[in-house]
């Protein structure tokens, strides 16, 4: 479609100058509430210990929730607003990639709106999609909501400390995950135990 | 803008063609995973019971998963696959309106696809909306993705079983939804217990 075109145009442009500055950059996906900021919080605060130099653009439908939490762990943040729109397009990152000090990055996490369907749609200039699928979601998400998991890098299964009070079948999702991309790395946390968090770590350092 | 008023117009016409047959239309919504499929079947067996006749439409990107587990219920179903929308819209019901049996249905409930955003936008010729929100997406989605909560007549907050394992704030999530929309009906159930499951179910049989 033309919107389509035209967004990967201005995301190759955004991806142009992400390179030239040496920024890596990830596009965290996922469902409203399957711990996509939970999961940046875990992760920043480590990464920044290593000497990383990480900086977060919120996308969101209204608010700045989450780019204040982000906030307190004093990395550069900003909020985008999209007034409605269900995704981040390259557009809305184009207009904001200048307030951030690109610079002085090594990573760029762009946490995209809540939902687990059009934000795969739309290249924003990043390197990878990363998406999160909280276990309270169910075990059919890969098979029904399989686009996402096909775009992605790597899938973070989150809230694992959730599983003894709920009747997730952890073989399934995996395997209907691998089914529908053969490579997707596979990380399993808790944000609230931590457990998890140090392997997703590295592998995040590892990918500059 | 020129596609929501084509489609407002086409449900118009299925409300109509719902009316005539005297079939009372609820388009159930929620985040994917919120648990709109359970709370169908928490609710179907016991209205069922009440005498009530009820019809299912199940929208879905892809797979008839959904559709089966209602069809286990022996109420007339269809699955819509919407091959990639990430919200069904007035054409997509009206497509298969023919093939429920409307004149033997008192009530049709519509699942739409997973996502907290655009299903909200589209009206596909229901009486009212009525969504749900899992307590594990977090006490802070009333603000962050309001419209649903403006356009739903009731809102059910669902999981309550996991309520001593995570950190949600009910009486924020509340007072939230009702300052966005101050007459919307609060239901608390929880799927696992049936607990909420009765009081639900009461206000249904009232609608029509
Ligand atoms: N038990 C448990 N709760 C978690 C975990 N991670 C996140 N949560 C909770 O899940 C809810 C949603 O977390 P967020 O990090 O705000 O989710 P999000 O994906 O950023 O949500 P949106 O940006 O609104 O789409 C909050 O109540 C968190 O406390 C976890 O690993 N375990
Ligand atoms: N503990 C608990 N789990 C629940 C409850 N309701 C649903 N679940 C679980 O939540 C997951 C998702 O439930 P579904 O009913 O498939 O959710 P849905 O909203 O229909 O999902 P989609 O149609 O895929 O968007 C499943 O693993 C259910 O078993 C509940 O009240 N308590
Ligand atoms: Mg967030
Ligand atoms: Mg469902």
């Amino acid at each position: 479609s033309k919107i389509l075109e035209a967004n990967d145009r201005l995301a190759d442009s955004n991806a142009r100058k992400l390179k030239a500055a040496g920024v890596y950059t990830i596009n965290l996906m996922g469902a409203p509430g399957a711990g996509k900021t939970s999961v940046l919080e875990a992760v920043i605060t480590q990464l920044k210990s290593g000497g990383l130099r990480v900086g977060v653009i919120e996308g969101d439908i209204t608010g700045s929730e989450d780019a204040q939490r982000i906030a307190t762990l004093n990395v550069p943040v900003v909020q985008i607003n999209t007034g409605g729109a269900c995704h981040l397009d390259a557009n809305m990152i184009n207009e904001v990639l200048d307030s951030m000090p690109l610079d002085s990055l090594d990573m760029l996490i762009i946490e995209n709106v809540g939902n687990l369907v059009c934000p795969a749609e739309f290249k924003v200039g990043e390197d990878i999609k990363l998406m999160v699928l909280s276990v309270t979601e169910g075990d059919d998400k890969p098979l029904k909501y399989p686009l996402m998991f096909r775009e992605s890098a790597a899938l973070v299964f989150n809230k694992i400390d959730l599983l003894p009070y709920i009747n997730f079948n952890m073989d399934r999702a995996q395997k209907d995950a691998m089914t529908i991309h053969h490579e997707i790395r596979i990380f399993k946390t808790s944000c609230k135990t931590r457990d998890g968090v140090e392997e997703l770590c590295a592998w995040l350092k590892g990918l500059r």
